[in-house]
């Protein structure tokens, strides 16, 4: 793949690590780099901190590429940067957000299982350690969250795709992501995690049928966010509890971060429905991002005004 | 090593109608290597759901013929997943 980093394309790992390099470079006043920790294979998790420089505000977190293969996801988090800072001092929402929240971004987790689904299997999910007594490599970093993390007896397989891991938290891309949240949770008042595909915005439990105590309020959020993402093409989202609209799952980070204490917790599943599935052409990189940009505008501004 | 290459594999989208159509897909995972794309795993299957996965152009024979044998509806997304892989590449250097 030639050329150089282009948000309209998908960006293999090099690309993205020089683009936060510039990132950095041409907006010093707004965005700084993180190193929050090493995968599994050395290669370095950035977070881009986003934001006006200033005394700590209200932070959300934002990740994106915890499985591989869901190359719409970490072009998303590029854009989400990109925007923020371009728009910064022209569109008075993003600014008001910028002025007065910070966003941590952090646009791919999964590096290792990324970098091999550009070099070696377009079809990888999970990240690329090893495993002792199995020759599958893998685990699946969405089931490694210590959140009911050995609540399914059907994650205990290291050669399954949804392989949960010999302990939770047990890979350091996980361990990474929580000791950064963690440290600075009492700043931060919302997660949003990016995924493809299906089209759908999901919140808490995954590991269980139970609606959250605020479950009105992220209902509200979710039906709110998808009309804003809705009016820019038309292009339809459902939205719910992760256990009721799609299936049970355990070891997740959405659920991690909201029982952790960030009350405010959502997953994107990306464009689109099946057509293409994690194929979708880089035609359609823009559009979903433009759309799904509207949403995340709208959900800032709501965490910006309703959280204390 | 030369990346994996998906000539010809298939990806199928069938919803279950009853628990028994969940079942075969099921009984399908145990004997026949699928990639579940959605949802994530076998486990998850349920009736109702949409479901969809990927299996190489050799089992792919098996999965119509059980399929049409269990009368289950089914289409295929996309017949060649390698030229899919090349053709998401559609956007030219800026």
């Amino acid at each position: 793949v030639s050329g150089r980093h282009s948000y309209g394309k998908y960006n293999d790992w090099d690309k993205i690590v020089s683009w936060t390099e510039k990132m950095v470079a041409k907006h010093p006043e707004m965005v700084s780099r993180i190193k929050i920790g090493s995968t599994v294979e050395d290669n370095p998790l950035y977070v881009l901190k986003v934001g006006r420089k200033g005394k700590e505000r209200k932070a959300i977190f934002i990740d994106c590429g915890i499985h591989a293969r869901e190359w719409v996801s970490p072009a998303f988090c590029q854009w989400f940067v990109y925007q923020a800072t371009k728009s910064y001092g022209k569109n008075r929402i993003m600014t008001k957000l910028l002025d007065r929240m910070t966003f941590y971004v952090l646009p791919v987790v999964n590096v290792d299982g990324y970098i091999w689904s550009w070099t070696q299997n377009r079809m990888w999910r999970k990240n690329r350690s090893k495993n002792q007594n199995s020759t599958c490599i893998g685990t699946d970093l969405n089931r490694n969250f210590d959140v009911s993390w050995d609540s399914s007896p059907n994650t205990n397989d290291p050669c399954q795709e949804v392989y949960r891991g010999p302990a939770p938290e047990s890979e350091k891309e996980t361990k990474a992501v929580t000791n950064f949240i963690r440290s600075h949770l009492n700043s931060i008042k919302a997660y949003i995690t990016f995924h493809s595909y299906s089209q759908m915005l999901l919140f808490p439990y995954g590991y269980t049928s139970k609606l959250p105590p605020n479950h009105s309020d992220l209902l509200k959020v979710a039906r709110i966010a998808t009309d804003f993402l809705s009016s820019r093409y038309e292009t339809h989202y459902i939205y719910g509890p992760i256990a009721s609209t799609i299936y049970p799952t355990s070891g997740s980070s959405l659920d991690w971060a909201y029982d952790l204490g960030i009350k405010h917790t959502f997953a994107f599943e990306l464009r689109d429905k099946g057509k293409f599935g994690f194929l979708l052409p880089e035609s359609r990189i823009k559009p979903t991002c433009k759309e799904t940009m509207l949403s995340v505008k709208f959900i800032a501004k709501y965490i910006l005004k309703n959280t204390s | 090593t030369a990346p994996v290459r998906f000539d010809r594999e298939k990806i199928f989208r069938v919803t279950p109608v009853d628990e028994k159509e969940a079942r075969v897909l099921k009984d399908l995972a145990q004997i026949i290597e699928l990639d579940f794309w959605y949802p994530d795993a076998t486990h998850d299957v349920a009736a109702n759901m949409t479901v969809d996965f990927r299996v190489s152009e050799k089992e792919s024979q098996t999965i119509q013929s059980t399929l049409e044998q269990h009368k289950m509806n089914y289409e295929i997304l996309i017949h060649d997943l390698q030229e899919e892989i090349e053709k998401q590449f559609d956007v030219k250097d800026e």
